[in-house]
């Protein structure tokens, strides 16, 4: 199976495209807009100008023939929606669309999308929680169904140039030091004898509260 | 010093705006569009409708008076230019500004942006990096200087029911297994006789290349 159509190449689409062609995949992207395909053209395997509303058009590049079409259409809901129903139609197995409200998401999901992203949405609210937790440079959570998160931060300044046993982290914030990076060096598991030094990035293992009270010590 | 304050409240700024003041804090949004500013004065702290690029009327609200301010004007450059010239002017010490292009990057950083956000390409991005490795469910970087990373995976159904030492993890990929994460409970440092079963979590470090690899497990 060919792996990857993007359906819409503004700004998300596009980037989706040439992201997947600079790790070497080569994909099909559609447009209605003859100029973005004129420009998009020399920067990935192939660019179709076409009305991806028309399930004859999408008939024509066989879009059934691929794993995974990412429909980023954003400003014309009926446009992406009449987009989706057809790639459904035709078999698509994994459609992943762009939506700009929760309400777009649920009627997409419900009509066939297997995954929505709504760019504007998730990067409003990554931005508040880095301004929320500065000093957490990196998390990601174990799962949906625990609260524990592994955490990337800097070495706080007030427990620079003392060894982790002095630190006391473990018993003063709940959290676990899995990793500390000095440089290019990593030191897994480091004994309590380890010397924390500024600019030392430590990667810790707690519950959420836990590391956001560590985060306030910054 | 107050908080935070946005500018712009489309579908950016108004989740900055909507996630700061769910997590404890208050929020000034400023918008010209009078409906918009109706939809979001029950949601927010303070909600005032005016003109970002008129000095003064930033001034009458002290603007100045605020750490960061957010300016979330995406469509027109010229309006998201003057109000970020206006507020570094009346000395706002953290600003924040949406791009669409790299261009826009450059020139809102050079003339005081601290740090400027693209949503639509990051997010292009980010989905694109999820298609190549979708088996890899979280991660990142240790550093910008550095080709370590954490990265979260499920097990792999062909070293299920393997002890750790059985499935030479370490020998074969070149990455060290941190944490198992099974149901609620979570292993930090598992010995070698720990047994991985289907569904565990494993947050494993490695070089970029490892990790990839080890993502085409899956
Ligand atoms: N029916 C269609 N068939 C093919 N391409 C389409 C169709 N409708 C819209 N497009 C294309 O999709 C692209 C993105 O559309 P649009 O501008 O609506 O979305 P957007 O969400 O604002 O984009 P961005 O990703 O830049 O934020 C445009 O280049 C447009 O030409
Ligand atoms: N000079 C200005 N002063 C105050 N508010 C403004 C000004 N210019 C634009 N805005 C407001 O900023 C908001 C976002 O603007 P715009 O639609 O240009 O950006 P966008 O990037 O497309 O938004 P979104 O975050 O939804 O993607 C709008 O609600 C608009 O009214």
């Amino acid at each position: 199976k060919k792996e990857f159509a993007v359906i819409g190449l503004g700004r998300f689409g596009s980037n989706v495209a040439l992201t997947l062609e600079k790790n070497g995949h080569a994909v099909l992207g559609i447009d209605e807009n003859p100029e973005v395909i004129q420009q998009m053209a020399p920067l990935i395997t192939q660019a179709v100008g076409l009305d991806a509303t028309n399930e004859n058009a999408l008939r024509s590049v066989d879009i059934g023939s691929f794993h995974t079409v990412v429909i980023a259409i954003g400003s014309d809901f009926e446009n992406n929606l009449m987009t989706t129903v057809t790639c459904k139609n035709l078999s698509v197995p994994n459609i992943i669309c762009k939506a700009l409200t929760i309400r777009q998401e649920e009627i997409l999901l419900r009509i066939g999308a297997d995954r929505v992203i709504r760019p504007e949405h998730e990067a409003g609210v990554r931005l508040a929680e880095s301004l929320l937790a500065p000093s957490m440079l990196e998390y990601f959570s174990l799962g949906p169904d625990t609260d524990y998160r592994l955490a990337e931060f800097e070495v706080p300044s007030c427990i620079a140039c003392q060894s982790l046993a002095q630190s006391d982290i473990r018993n003063r914030y709940g959290i676990s030091v899995l990793v500390i990076k000095r440089g290019r060096d990593v030191v897994m598991n480091p004994p309590p004898e380890a010397i924390l030094q500024p600019n030392d990035i430590l990667v810790v293992l707690g519950h959420d509260k836990e590391i956001e009270s560590f985060a306030q010590l910054n």
